[in-house]
């Protein structure tokens, strides 16, 4: 069920064309989708452009990565979209006012070690969790 | 002056978010990347010996075979029958170290802060001593493992085909007016012609230490010879200050977060 309708500003989700178009019509999903689709996008994080090489020792920077994309009708397999996103993605094909799309967001992410000094000169390693977005998804 | 965040070539080429951040800006991001990399500021440490002593580079080796780990993970990921064992390379970083590893969420080195040998009394004149400034740990971490590292050279001529034995204690007590208290914490029978680096286990000493900063009053170590005499650590090949950066004695501590780190807002 819907219930009110909801303030939506951050997701994408609301177009007209869809909005005139029922569940029952046909969308047209074609090869243009792909290339706004739900996916990993490259995002590289420099410690040596911030000018820390002096403390951190390793690495020079990291690959953070970010998903951005559509989550549109149908959600296949490789978007690792959940079963939520799936149903909520139909709902959003027959209210498109009220629902929004599932967000496209990490459904993986990886640590990364980081080697540095600190203010005695003394040496430490850290583990960092959620780091690095592996994979993306629809949520 | 370049900007910190970019996207990769192809994309800045299709997009055109890209652009210079202002100082201001710069400065923010610096901070919020800080405040995840659980800084309140920016360390300077100060380098006069070097970035390649002893320390830094044991912790690179660690560094270095924790990406290899992930490599590894990565390799079996795309190809499951391929072996996840290859040949690392590990100059300071022993078996040992690398089961502490897998377990620690961070890794700490600590360099020792003694420069120059102090006059200690007769009895004592052959000990040496060491000290780590340990004021640096985070709240909220747990030391799982730590070791005392000292590199033993081989010595030629003076002790061939003897042992010596190798003693290192925790100082519990300091006076004006006499030698300082000591505790054993091990005692270890060596060749003088060994060579390489000497672990300690020095766990206990090291929850005390972080637990009470007050108990932090160092360690010392002494040698003697097989019939008993004492002898100065550096003719045993025992390398202290004055000696090759490369082989500085260091502590290193492996420690487990105890509990949840929460940024504080701003």
């Amino acid at each position: 069920s819907v219930g009110k309708p909801r303030q939506q500003s951050r997701n994408r989700s609301t177009y007209p064309q869809e909005a005139q178009k029922g569940p029952g019509q046909t969308v047209d999903h074609n090869s243009s989708d792909q290339k706004t689709a739900c996916r990993k996008h490259e995002l590289y994080v420099s410690f040596r452009d911030l000018g820390w090489q002096d403390w951190i020792i390793a690495p020079e920077g990291y690959a953070a990565n970010y998903c951005d994309g559509e989550c549109s009708f149908p959600l296949n397999a490789h978007m690792n979209a959940t079963n939520h996103a799936i149903v909520q993605t139909l709902v959003h094909l027959m209210n498109p006012e009220n629902v929004p799309k599932p967000c496209c967001a990490p459904t993986k992410l990886h640590a990364i070690s980081v080697l540095y000094f600190d203010d005695n000169s003394n040496v430490i390693l850290k583990k960092y969790k959620n780091m690095v977005v592996r994979a993306c998804g629809c949520h | 002056g370049g900007s910190f965040l970019f996207d990769s070539a192809s994309e800045l080429q299709s997009r055109s978010i890209h652009r210079r951040l202002r100082t201001q800006e710069k400065r923010e991001m610096q901070k919020e990347i800080l405040s995840i990399l659980g800084l309140t500021h920016r360390p300077r440490p100060h380098l006069w010996n070097g970035k390649y002593n002893s320390a830094p580079l044991f912790m690179l080796d660690l560094y270095n075979a924790l990406n290899v780990d992930k490599k590894n993970e990565l390799d079996a990921s795309w190809n499951p029958n391929k072996s996840v064992f290859t040949t690392q390379e590990h100059h300071l970083a022993t078996v040992q170290d690398n089961a502490y590893l897998n377990e620690a969420d961070m890794v700490m080195s600590f360099v020792n802060l003694v420069e120059y040998d102090r006059e200690l009394s007769p009895n004592r004149r052959h000990h040496k001593e060491f000290k780590f400034n340990l004021s640096q740990i985070p709240e909220g971490e747990k030391v799982a493992a730590a070791e005392f590292r000292i590199y033993k050279e081989c010595v030629g001529t003076a002790f061939h085909n003897e042992t010596i034995q190798l003693s290192v204690f925790k100082v519990v007590g300091k006076r004006l007016d006499r030698d300082a208290d000591l505790l054993l914490l091990e005692s270890r029978q060596l060749w003088a012609v060994d060579e390489g680096w000497l672990e300690f286990d020095i766990t206990a000493t090291i929850n005390l230490w972080v637990m009470k900063p007050h108990h932090n009053l160092g360690l010392q170590i002494s040698v003697q010879t097989s019939i008993g005499e004492n002898i100065n650590p550096k003719e045993a090949g025992l390398v202290s200050q004055g000696g090759p950066l490369e082989k500085q004695p260091f502590m290193v501590a492996f420690f487990k977060v105890k509990e949840l780190h929460i940024r504080t807002p701003r």
